[in-house]
């Protein structure tokens, strides 16, 4: 190991830093964490603590020890970065003033060392980062993407494979929501006018920093709200002669039209793209994302220096001049005994990890349209819009309680309080059928059925025996579905429906008898459309249903996502409640109110914590 | 039978690296990291013999004093720019 000249060292134990500013290449909190972790490496073999401090924390910005700053090219030292690769970093020796900080170059790109970190919101991966590349329907993206949804939306998968984990989330993106200005995280509003222009995108007109933002309303002049567009790290470039910005598909280079990143005309082979879409004319371009250098490992190397430590000829060691990606913990033995030359080993017990003095940074709010996560959220699995679906809008709060009238007729032996935890509702996972039938919401499970209770304190009642109230039916339903006019009870199970009136049944008959084919192997719900009329859904279709002749219109077979978007596509369950309709799956719940002829999803939920209340 | 297409090489404009050849990308970065003082260097190869054999010796690649493959990789490789040698 060597260290400065005169073995420059700190003669303080607790070391304070400041990030000045921040790169757009990670979210602040991975920066933050990321520096945070690197000064953790030292602190564990000496006896130094380490503090983040906040200008309004400080008397005097020039008492923080280590000053942290992201720069370009000539930064204001007098030692220039050189563009994108080549230097990544580079820090001073400790002592007062410039002495002790460290800078990066923003000219890299910066990540965990595996390509670019993209959170996500809502989705129903809990804000889990996109991973690139992943594959859907087949196909594998290395950025975000609105394929497959008709709203346009980017979003991206959490793991390698959607098509088998279907866990994503949506991507930063100015329609979903901006950061900072003073519009409380609101999305953009397109288009808006400033200084009388209209804009129908980000801009940075009217700034000097360069930084892209937009209104949040219609007019910026009128009502002076604005946000920051978030970065889309995963299209921005890197280096070139256009950093910052995006790539432009398709882009015509050598009279070729483009439409990814190319390694054509470089000697390099690294992927490039152009910012304009023609790049013979404009001659724009940028590093398309690769896999990034990790802020942890290069600020872990520049804090070395920042303590007093100089290069190493070890190569494994960290203080080694070269930049490696590992993931293995990178302080080699070379690095702990330079260190500890200057400041000892650590003192027992253990050590603290960094604190930072001001409270955990607010996440941005969330936009007032919830896409499908409600404000109070459940545990972490709760799903939202599918791709499949549009962002919709949030839900108005819980369920209202149903009015107080007393429960219709029912075998009123059943006890409320079941003892048998069999016996709960509560602890079934997924119920085979529910149906609203004579406005009280029936849960069907294996040749048993609750009925929910309405009015203040609505619990489930059960459970009763299908066959005792249907005698006719098998124990196993797939859907159940009372018309609102006849009052008739349609039950399906396979290939064969029955219908109740009151207590008289006809059936079993086969589906064959309402129109539908062979290639229909079960029905998975109905809902009313008034004046007789229903949907049949079936799989990821559904007919029109005349509810009077009970026969489907073969013609009107259409896909479920084309008319409900938003909802799942492997629902196993559909049934209307309260004038709105559920698409169950799993043990979840999405709910569609059809307002104004557009059906959106308005809450997403669980069965059994929304529905049957359960604690 | 088709011929392969000859690739085409452009000069990106603002491409720094890629616009130097490898002697130019080596007196530079000598300069740079500390191993020599001067930044205008006489093109004789042997004057740079000494500063890359320090280079080499100080990333510890093969100590051979000529401008080789293994040495011109590391001078493109990613890294610190807190020179090697010198206050």
């Amino acid at each position: 190991f060597q260290t400065f000249e005169g073995d420059l060292k700190w003669h303080h134990h607790d070391i304070t830093y400041w990030v000045q500013n921040y790169s757009e290449d990670l979210p602040r909190g991975v920066i933050d964490d990321a520096f945070a972790r690197a000064f953790a490496l030292w602190s564990a073999v000496t006896p130094l603590t380490f503090t983040q401090v906040y200008p309004q924390d400080v008397k005097d910005l020039k008492d923080v020890d280590i000053v942290i700053q992201f720069g370009y090219k000539e930064h204001g030292d007098g030692y220039p970065f050189d563009g994108k690769d080549g230097l990544l970093a580079h820090a001073f020796p400790p002592g007062p003033g410039i002495q002790g900080d460290a800078h990066f170059d923003d000219d890299e790109l910066w990540s965990l060392g595996k390509g670019v970190v993209v959170p996500t919101r809502f989705g129903n991966a809990d804000g889990a980062a996109c991973h690139f590349p992943f594959t859907f329907e087949g196909r594998s993206y290395t950025a975000c993407t609105a394929d497959g949804r008709s709203d346009g939306m980017l979003w991206c998968s959490t793991t390698a494979d959607y098509d088998t984990d279907h866990k994503f989330g949506f991507c930063p993106s100015e329609r979903l929501y901006t950061q900072n200005g003073n519009a409380d995280g609101k999305p953009c509003e397109f288009p808006f006018t400033f200084e009388g222009r209209s804009y129908s995108a980000c801009t940075t007109d009217g700034r000097s920093d360069g930084q892209l933002w937009c209104a949040t309303t219609a007019s910026y002049d009128q009502d002076r709200l604005y946000g920051f567009c978030p970065t889309r790290a995963d299209s921005t470039v890197t280096g070139g002669n256009s950093p910052g910005k995006m790539c432009t598909f398709p882009f015509v280079f050598l009279g070729q039209e483009y439409s990814t990143c190319i390694r054509e005309g470089r000697r390099d082979g690294r992927l490039w793209c152009s910012t304009t879409s023609n790049f013979d004319r404009d001659k724009k371009w940028g590093f398309c994302p690769d896999q990034g250098y990790s802020l942890f490992l290069v600020a872990a190397h520049e804090f070395g220096h920042a303590l007093g430590l100089d290069h190493t000829s070890v190569p494994e060691a960290l203080m080694y001049p070269m930049y490696r990606f590992t993931e293995e913990h990178p302080l080699h033995e070379d690095d702990v005994k330079g260190i500890q030359h200057l400041y000892g080993p650590r003192a027992e017990p253990e050590p603290r990890p960094p604190t930072t003095t001001a409270p955990e940074p607010q996440p941005t709010a969330p936009p007032t349209v919830c896409l499908t996560v409600p404000p109070t959220v459940r545990p972490s699995e709760r799903p939202t819009t599918g791709p499949t679906g549009p962002p919709s809008a949030g839900p108005t709060g819980p369920p209202t309680a149903g009015p107080s009238e007393a429960p219709t007729a029912s075998p009123s032996e059943a006890p409320t309080v079941p003892l048998d935890p069999a016996d709960d509702a509560c602890n079934v996972y997924i119920f085979d059928a529910i149906a609203e039938i004579r406005d009280h919401l029936h849960f069907f499970k294996n040749g048993r059925y609750w009925r929910l209770s309405e009015g203040r304190g609505r619990r489930a009642q059960g459970p009763f025996l299908i066959s005792d109230t249907w005698p006719k039916l098998p124990p196993k339903l797939d859907s159940a579905f009372e018309d609102p006019l006849t009052k008739k009870v349609f039950f399906f199970s396979g290939r064969q429906v029955w219908v109740y009136t009151g207590a008289s049944a006809l059936g079993p008959r086969r589906l064959d008898k309402l129109g539908l084919g062979p290639q229909v192997d079960h029905v998975t719900g109905v809902l009313p459309r008034g004046e007789g009329k229903a949907l049949l859904f079936s799989r990821q279709r559904f007919w029109r249903f005349d509810v009077k002749t009970q026969t489907v219109d073969p013609e009107s077979v259409a896909s479920v996502d084309q008319m409900f978007p938003g909802v799942p596509l492997n629902t196993h369950d559909i049934f209307q409640y309260r004038d709105k309709a559920y698409f169950c799956q799993d043990r979840f719940f999405w709910r569609v109110n059809s307002r104004n002829e557009v059906n959106q999803v308005d809450q997403v939920g669980y069965v059994t914590f929304d529905l049957l209340q359960c604690p | 039978a088709p011929r392969p297409r000859q690739p085409t090489f452009v000069v990106f404009p603002g491409d720094q690296q890629t616009n130097l050849t490898d002697l130019q990308l080596a007196e530079d970065y000598l300069y740079r990291y500390g191993y020599t003082h001067v930044a205008e260097m006489n093109r004789e190869k042997t004057s740079l013999g000494r500063a890359l054999r320090r280079l080499q010796q100080n990333l510890a690649l093969p100590e051979t004093g000529e401008l080789d493959n293994a040495t011109l990789e590391a001078m493109r490789a990613p890294r610190c720019g807190v020179p090697d040698l010198g206050s």
